[in-house]
């Protein structure tokens, strides 16, 4: 599974839609302060589920939806598509328990994307491939192809001494998730 | 298990101290662990020694050293069991210019088998990557994207 | 005595408002009391808006946009009551390259009145001192201090 | 009071003797990762009396002295000394209490300096223009001078975003310091 295209659309200062096409190698991100790179970075997490408002940088999980700026109105709604590439050694070989919600023929599409929105009124939507399902059905994705466990593989911005000010119970878990 | 653990603690700590050496030009690193007789519940500690310097825990290292050492372990674990991508927001920031040479030369041996993504400031990563995307907010507090090359950084980003 | 925290806290937040829109080039900031009445145990929070953007907790705001809004208020305390000598450790680390320079214009201002001593890797800082002090540790271990002029800054302290 | 002269021997990794003169207008002090900078920021809060072993990056007090490397033993003292150079508006209108150790003459002086030294042994020696004194006269001629309170202006590494974090309580203690 490779990341190839990151839709934006509504989260956090991006209002409009973007699209970010990610190849093969080193892609950088640059601009000035504030302009909205960790932005695009929380964006991927909360693709991938992350339900924890502080891990975001907000106090709800409703301040992923554009608020506004002096020129114009808040948005009704956050969106989010992750697409991948679908490489046939993705998938591990041990049966996975996708459950009935992910078809068979998921496996050998091309891409599968993953979708997340959430609208002002609280309610929240999850897609594969356009196609309704649950936050449980994306995380079992995730977790199948290496992308589930994100503690050594997105470090935040100023995060990077927390594995050496950490208490050694806290470094441990890095390592199991790594087992 | 306690016998996955071990033999992955093992491998990271083997791997840890590759990068380490290579990321101070030399000197030790160790991970230990707090209480080896109980597997299932011990933490895991760092023990360093930068080229020339005395076997101190990793507290006492500077800011940049710090970095460094963290760089070290997570590039360790990465290597071990690699995402399909990463991310790396400003970890460059705390480095000294020699350093962050360094740590672009890893991220790009990292790439050849996950997509690497940074965000950075300094121009020497920049001159690390295979493509660069400007975030700008020419419309004040909206966010857009761009492709850029990197002598057009200075004008069309600086502020 | 509460009369005095009054008179200082207006005048330390007319002036923080001063130092943020220089530093943001426009916008709003504001220092509030959480209890007005009780001046003597009141705390204090900060409103930021920066330029275009919505009003704010300073919570919300990047990491570089943090870094900008703390210095401000740091500055404009230490205008009001000037201590003989500051020293900032690698404020600069999150500024992008226009921040940097708006920053060390500031530093340049202050040292009027104080002697402003500044640890830094950015060479936009650098350029910006009257002096640069060179640590090193040829032998490993070991610091020794040489003055040294920016064009060496590459081969002496490059390590 | 300006800060003249930085002398350190035995304190951190500067196990020999390191002089820095500080003129007016700006000092910017460079160097590679690990080899000293922010030890001379710590080498001057220590000097001006701070007792605090994490606020100097330590677990203990005597973590202050040359601890030895691969090439060299341990140091068997740190000693630090500030210069300052006597202005005459330095002094306030009003009478300061300086005990009897401070002796008048102090004020007409040129220069001032103090100095603070540890032993291996725990035994620590302050001194005033090289005549013993207590840690407590040093305290009365920092506080009378402007330089007691270093709540802003010494930010340390790393630390810039405190008083953005910090609580709205913690904040205000900073608003006094500067009453
Ligand atoms: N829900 C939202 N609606 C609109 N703008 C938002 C929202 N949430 C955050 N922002 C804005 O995003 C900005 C921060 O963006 P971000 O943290 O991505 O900056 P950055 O590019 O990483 O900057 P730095 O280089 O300083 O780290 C803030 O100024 C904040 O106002
Ligand atoms: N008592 C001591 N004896 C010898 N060396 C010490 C002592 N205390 C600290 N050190 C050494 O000082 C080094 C850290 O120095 P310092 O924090 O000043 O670096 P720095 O120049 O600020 O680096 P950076 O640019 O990464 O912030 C550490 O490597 C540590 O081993
Ligand atoms: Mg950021
Ligand atoms: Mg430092």
């Amino acid at each position: 599974m490779k990341l190839r295209r990151i839709h934006i659309v509504g989260f956090k200062s991006f209002r409009n839609e973007v699209d970010i096409e990610i190849a093969d190698g080193v892609t950088g991100i640059v601009g000035p302060n504030g302009c909205g790179k960790s932005n695009i970075v929380d964006a991927i997490k909360w693709a991938m589920g992350d339900m924890s408002p502080t891990s975001l940088r907000g106090d709800s999980l409703s301040d992923v939806i554009f608020k506004g700026t002096e020129a114009y109105r808040a948005s009704g709604m956050a969106e989010v598509t992750l697409t991948f590439e679908n490489e046939a050694d993705s998938w591990p070989e041990e049966e996975i328990d996708w459950g009935e919600s992910i078809p068979r023929e998921y496996r050998d599409m091309a891409e599968i994307s993953i979708t997340r929105r959430l609208h002002r009124s609280g309610e929240s939507e999850y897609l594969m491939n356009n196609v309704e399902c649950r936050l449980r059905d994306i995380r079992n994705l995730l977790a199948g192809t290496g992308l589930g466990k994100q503690g050594y593989s997105i470090i935040e911005q100023g995060q990077v001494g927390f594995i050496v000010n950490a208490k050694p119970s806290e470094r441990r878990l890095l390592i199991e998730e790594a087992s | 298990s306690r016998r996955r653990f071990q033999a992955t603690f093992e491998k990271i700590n083997e791997k840890f101290q590759e990068y380490f050496r290579r990321m101070f030009r030399g000197g030790q690193a160790d991970l230990t662990l707090t209480e080896p007789d109980d597997l299932l519940d011990t933490g895991v500690d760092i023990d360093v020694q930068p080229p020339g310097k005395q076997l101190q825990n990793v507290s006492l290292l500077s800011g940049g050293e710090k970095a460094m050492t963290a760089t070290s372990l997570i590039f360790a674990i990465f290597t071990l069991k690699p995402s399909p991508f990463a991310i790396l927001d400003e970890v460059d920031a705390p480095l000294d210019e020699a350093n962050v040479g360094r740590y672009s030369h890893m991220v790009r041996e990292l790439s050849e088998t996950s997509q690497m993504i940074l965000i950075t400031h300094n121009r020497r990563t920049m001159e690390g990557c295979d493509r660069l995307y400007g975030v700008t907010m020419q419309d004040a507090g909206v966010s857009k994207v761009v492709s850029v090359k990197l002598d057009e950084i200075d004008d069309r980003l600086a502020s």
